[in-house]
């Protein structure tokens, strides 16, 4: 199998707690993002634009456009399509663009499907997040056509302001 | 003579006019939440009545997308949506709550795809969200940035907080540190915001860096043609620069742009909170300046701006004060002692090409 996010840290960042390894009848939810086509083009396109001395300059695409230029090839989607009706998951979401597929399944389909991956259930505060601790990786037929695969393994993060707690009078 | 940062405050550093206020009706802008971040519309209210007067403005936001949960607000939902409507004034808002409706999705990437599904979003998208480039695999970074090139093809302009720990820092090895940029603020197809604070904190004087604005040289991706000029001429020119152990020179620098970060009044749960700062502050603000300009550009017939870096650098810092005092911070250690880049006159890593004077901007922008 293949590891499609060989470098992505696994890590628990601070602040999580590990409460409990997921039963393998919870449900999941994956996000794949398909292999998309004539990314060079729609950068080449962004280039165009974007530069005020360009004759393009603000000739923007519409949501259709994009999607007839970067959508996954026939090829890509069938190829994901098989791989996961093999392991069973049928209950998947696309989007306009066609270039990400959210599926939702159960905790030991997934694993399956996904070698290497453990679904952990981890909480901060209020807040409850379910990730693998190990990477994941696909089979060799299907990694070509997959960017990553989302839900294993980035902890929610986002700036945060920095302030004195005190109110004003 | 001023208490903090307030929209009067911003809007008579920034020189905009009580008649500078959007009136196009397909204008629109937005910002992000993540982590259950919410802000309550009577906050919004009560702090357009306190500090909103002496200019035309919505006091609600006119779309929310995703769930707004109960409970108390976030500081960080309402100083997006407070400010963002104070530069960006009398422009229909919108606001993208994503908590990552289950346990096992991602909220920044929920809210990525939720842009390739919506035909019909906001123009201006402002960001406070941010992971060290060394904790996220190549992968995802570079497919994040197709996305970003997706929704610059569309017109569409985002713009990402720089982060508060400066030129940030890591250990590769014992006592061996390294600068540590951040993620998404160095994707080349984002615009990307620092800080600064006032020369004087209680007078609407100049401004100097914010000493935590975000700022470096991406691992990742490499300096886009836009901008190599620029920092070329900011590395060539530059005295004295942190070792080059510690950066990669020829990655994509950021921020791009910067404004004031620090020392802002927010009300939150219907009580003024001052004191509030960070990269957080000043992107939506800088956000709402840049639909105000997209608004004049609708009423001309002109497309909306898109994605600005090509714009922005070709314009050389007109329209812009540049910031030319102050560093930010870095490696407590003993090679740097702390200290990251340093404003110069010009493009730097820690305030960009600076400051908007909208009047100025607003020309250059509609050449």
């Amino acid at each position: 199998s293949v590891h499609l996010e060989p470098d992505q840290s696994v890590r628990v960042p601070d602040g999580w707690r590990h409460v409990e390894r997921v039963d393998g009848s919870e449900d999941v939810i994956l996000t794949f993002a398909l292999k998309q086509q004539r990314v060079d083009k729609l950068k080449n396109l962004v280039d165009q634009v974007s530069d005020p001395r360009s004759q393009q300059y603000g000739h923007y695409l519409s949501l259709a456009e994009l999607s007839d230029l970067v959508g996954p090839s026939e090829e890509t989607l069938g190829t994901v399509r098989n791989w996961l009706e093999k392991h069973g998951i049928w209950d998947c979401l696309t989007v306009l663009t066609g270039d990400f597929l959210q599926c939702r399944t159960q905790a030991r389909n997934a694993e399956k499907l996904l070698p290497g991956a453990q679904f952990h259930r981890y909480v901060k505060g209020d807040l409850s997040v379910v990730r693998s601790g190990t990477p994941y990786s696909v089979s060799p037929q299907v990694a070509p056509h997959i960017d990553f695969v989302g839900g294993l393994h980035r902890f929610p993060s986002h700036r945060k302001v920095l302030n004195s707690t005190a109110a004003a009078g | 003579f001023h208490l903090g940062v307030t929209p009067t405050v911003l809007r008579q550093r920034y020189n905009l006019s009580a008649s500078d206020i959007g009136r196009h009706p397909n204008n629109s802008q937005g910002c992000a939440q993540f982590l259950e971040q919410y802000f309550h519309p009577a906050d919004l209210s009560e702090f357009m009545y306190l500090f909103g007067r002496g200019f035309s403005h919505h006091s609600e936001v006119d779309h929310v997308v995703g769930e707004q949960g109960g409970g108390r607000a976030g500081l960080e939902a309402s100083l997006d949506v407070e400010y963002i409507m104070s530069t960006g004034a009398n422009i229909s808002t919108w606001v993208f709550s994503n908590p990552g409706r289950h346990e096992s999705q991602e909220p920044f990437l929920q809210w990525m795809i939720l842009l390739s599904n919506m035909s019909s979003v906001p123009w201006v998208h402002t960001i406070s969200y941010g992971d060290d480039e060394d904790t996220l695999s190549v992968a995802f970074m570079q497919r994040i940035n197709v996305e970003f090139l997706k929704a610059a093809s569309r017109g569409l302009t985002i713009l990402f907080a720089s982060g508060d720990d400066g030129a940030g820092c890591r250990e590769v090895v014992k006592a061996k540190n390294v600068f540590r940029p951040s993620f998404p603020a160095s994707s080349p197809y984002v615009t990307t915001v620092g800080g600064t604070s006032f020369k004087n904190p209680f007078q609407v004087t100049r401004e100097v860096t914010d000493y935590i604005s975000g700022g470096g040289f991406s691992n990742v991706f490499p300096m886009p043609q836009y901008q190599v000029s620029a920092v070329s001429k900011y590395l060539q020119s530059t005295e004295k620069l942190p070792p080059e152990s510690y950066y990669n020179r020829s990655g994509r620098a950021y921020p791009d742009v910067a404004a004031l970060s620090d020392n802002y009044w927010v009300v939150i749960n219907r009580v003024p909170v001052p004191w509030v700062s960070g990269t957080s502050a000043s992107t939506p603000v800088f956000g709402g300046i840049i639909a105000l300009i997209n608004d004049h550009r609708l009423q001309k017939g002109l497309p909306t701006l898109g994605f600005l870096n090509p714009a922005l650098y070709a314009l050389k810092g007109d329209g812009l004060s540049d910031v030319t005092e102050g560093c930010h911070l870095s490696c407590i250690d003993d090679i740097v002692l702390g200290q990251g880049f340093c404003a110069t006159p010009s493009w730097d890593p820690v305030t960009g090409w600076g400051t908007p004077n909208f009047p100025e901007l607003l020309k250059a922008l509609l050449r």
